[in-house]
């Protein structure tokens, strides 16, 4: 049995544009996996590299890939297509990898810019718009029992990516404000559009382990009395049993200093 | 160190909070404060003398918190204590906690040090075993702050004490979104090094993640996070637009609060901020303050601790 905790997908993914892939997210993740970087497929820049980075916006993918220039050199971001002008099809991407699991299982995107459809082992799940949100599926019951797991997310650019009048300006015409998104992608006084609107998995993707009862969110607060000498730590949890029967729990709190220097804790 | 056990029963498919209960000395203590403040003010601070002196033993401390607790219900009635005490805990139940005396306090960059606690929750399900597992590195601070009313600036206190701010401007990490712990710690220590005490991230950006207030927390850069609100963008740009801000409000707050639970536990944030030279609009506003208002138990504690400072 697989021990509890998370795993960051943090290698071995692929990506290609949407519009030069022919199968559908079904058969990419069933029958039609791809096989590597080969055309139209790339490597994505992926979390914990040597650079330790997280998986990036598509535009970072094909600047690592040498596919468009890299736009913070001299004038090269005129060079790469604004998604104005390209349209949002150009930049929407698939990202595909694979994973070993076959347990009570979240997969968790802790940024996706701006929407997707995740497709595991055939099946389809949508993630909803936004870009500063957390996403945590619960695909327990769609893992392979091999634990061979093929996994492809579609990403969509946000809705309203706006377009850059020639004088530039803060914002562009601003109609990424239409989103809930960052702004500065469509360029301000100090920093050129982003051609992508940064598109992508901007975030850390990773896959939790947990038994039948998980930990949501803890939130930590202090309260001080007595010149800060007496002092109170609440600790409040969500708490989800995702069995079909009453979990009886014991539910353990324990707070240690951080120890300093070569001391260890045994 | 700390280690508290409690025993929960969840129903089969559902989801529920929980808060971890006090430990019996507080209890006692609260509540033999609560029924005669003064003369349990100066019992407590006498106690803590000894303890600070190595004459008494905490634990002697507390026990002896827990008898004058009987000793209270013998000379008061047990319902009188019962009925102060439940006045002190309010129906909003979240007077429950660990308690610690004397804590290493977690401080700003140039303050002091910052102390970090690893909090460790798991769960165990009995015929199961352990089902999940939560580690966060925490830091005992009170970060307060309001406007000044000669200046009209804002004025901070950390642990009580005045801070003078000094802090940067931050966008963004790399603008491409490829972001590593190694640029966050750089970043975030260069700062530390030109003697900031404080970072700001503008409104235009990231709602920062938690690398970033990792390093934060190490460094002692107080965060002051923005959310996603430009002047130039919603409402006050040329041409204008947005006035009104995102089509979509529900989704805002959706993403807001989402990034509220994932940042809370840092020890450097310490403010949140609706936008970069602009108000959100009202609904969102007004949601934002209620939604990010002081727990109405803290508003109460500080009675308390106030009541406590003015005995002292």
């Amino acid at each position: 049995m697989a021990k509890i905790g998370t795993t960051r997908l943090d290698s071995g993914w692929l990506a290609a544009r949407s519009t030069e892939v022919s199968h559908s997210g079904t058969q990419l993740t069933t029958t039609h996996p791809p096989s590597g970087p080969t055309s139209p497929w790339l490597n994505a820049v992926v979390p914990g590299t040597a650079n330790g980075g997280l998986i990036d916006s598509v535009l970072a993918t094909l600047v690592e890939n040498k596919v468009v220039p890299d736009p913070f050199y001299g004038l090269q971001n005129e060079m790469i297509i604004d998604i104005a002008d390209s349209g949002r099809e150009y930049y929407t991407f698939w990202f595909f990898t694979t994973f070993q699991r076959n347990q009570h299982l979240d997969l968790n995107f802790r940024g996706i810019n701006y929407s997707a459809e995740v497709y595991l082992n055939g099946h389809k799940k949508v993630v909803p718009k936004g870009m500063f949100r957390r996403h945590s599926l619960d695909v327990t019951d769609i893992l392979h029992p091999d634990g061979q797991n093929l996994l492809a997310v579609l990403v969509h650019p946000p809705d309203h990516p706006g377009s850059i009048p020639p004088e530039g300006g803060q914002g562009g015409d601003h109609e990424i404000g239409k989103d809930v998104a960052t702004q500065y992608v469509q360029g301000w006084d100090w920093m050129a559009p982003i051609r992508d609107r940064n598109t992508g998995i901007w975030d850390e993707v990773s896959v939790s382990i947990t038994g039948p009862v998980k930990i949501i969110d803890p939130h930590l607060v202090s309260s001080f009395f007595d010149d800060y000498k007496r002092v109170y730590l609440h600790a409040t949890t969500e708490l989800e049993n995702r069995s079909s029967w009453v979990a009886e729990c014991s539910l353990n709190i324990q707070v240690t200093t951080g120890v300093e220097g070569n001391i260890c804790l045994v | 160190e700390h280690l508290q056990t409690q025993h929960v029963s969840i129903p089969a498919g559902s989801q529920l909070q929980y808060t971890f209960p006090e430990c019996n000395s507080v209890n006692h203590q609260i509540c033999f404060q609560s029924t005669c403040p003064k003369l349990g003010y100066a019992i407590q601070s006498w106690m803590y003398w000894l303890v600070g002196r190595g004459v008494l033993l905490e634990g002697v401390r507390v026990s002896s918190g827990m008898q004058f607790h009987y000793v209270l219900c013998g000379l008061f009635g047990r319902n009188v204590i019962r009925e102060r005490l439940r006045d002190w805990r309010g129906d909003n139940g979240m007077n429950l906690q660990l308690f610690f005396y004397k804590p290493d306090l977690w401080w700003p960059n140039g303050m002091g040090k910052q102390s970090l606690y690893n909090v460790h929750i798991t769960i165990d399900v009995k015929g199961y075993g352990e089902s999940d597992a939560w580690s966060n590195l925490f830091g005992f601070r009170k970060i307060e702050s309001h406007i000044d009313s000669a200046t009209g600036g804002r004025l901070f206190k950390v642990n009580g004490q005045p801070i003078f701010i000094r802090g940067g401007n931050w966008i963004l990490s790399d603008g491409l979104l490829r972001l590593s712990k190694k640029r966050y710690e750089t970043d975030i220590k260069f700062h530390a090094d030109m003697n900031f005490n404080m970072i700001r991230c503008w409104g235009g950006g990231l709602a920062e993640r938690p690398e970033f207030y990792h390093y934060c927390d190490i460094y002692g850069l107080l965060v002051w996070q923005e959310f996603w609100i430009t002047g130039d963008v919603d409402g006050r740009g040329v041409p204008v637009s947005n006035p009104n801000g995102p089509l979509d409000h529900d989704l805002f707050l959706l993403c807001a609060r989402d990034t509220v639970k994932l940042l809370r536990n840092h020890p450097s944030l310490a403010l949140w901020v609706g936008g970069n030279e602009q108000v959100p609009p009202d609904d969102i506003n007004e949601a934002l303050k209620v939604d990010l208002r002081l727990h109405p138990y803290f508003e109460n504690s500080n009675e308390i601790s106030k009541s406590s400072e003015d005995l002292s």
